[in-house]
């Protein structure tokens, strides 16, 4: 995935099974942010795979004062990528297993 | 203890603790 400067992790171990998420997520560089950044550490939520839109995080995020509303975009981006590497990993898991 | 909970008017709950060192890139 493309480096935004936000980094998003597992938070906990995917056993492949649970739909909702723990995901951590911090600012690795924050000259790629357009926004002044005020450094609050990391934040940890939990994210539903099937129903929820990283976007709509990010918008969370910016209302909630961690980011610039100018940041929403590589916020949810990199929610987005980080997602889509999980949803990846598991359909190649259970091809596997087939 | 360094760890905060922000609850979102959404219902959400962010828990934000600081990142550990090793964790960041140079500046």
């Amino acid at each position: 995935a493309e480096d935004t400067g936000v980094r998003v992790e597992l938070a906990e171990e995917d056993d492949g099974k649970k739909t909702s998420i723990a995901l951590r997520l911090w600012v690795e560089d924050q000259k790629k942010l357009k926004g002044k950044y005020k450094d609050s550490g990391a934040i940890e939520f939990t994210f539903d795979l099937n129903k929820e839109v990283p976007e709509a995080v990010a918008q969370e995020m910016v209302d909630s004062g961690f980011f610039l509303e100018t940041d929403m975009k590589i916020v949810g981006k990199s929610i987005r990528d980080r997602v889509a590497l999980i949803k990846w990993r598991r359909e190649r898991t259970i091809s596997r297993g087939k | 203890s360094t760890t905060t909970h922000v609850v979102t008017s959404a219902g959400r709950r962010f828990i934000v603790s600081p990142v550990p060192e090793s964790r960041l890139k140079e500046q």
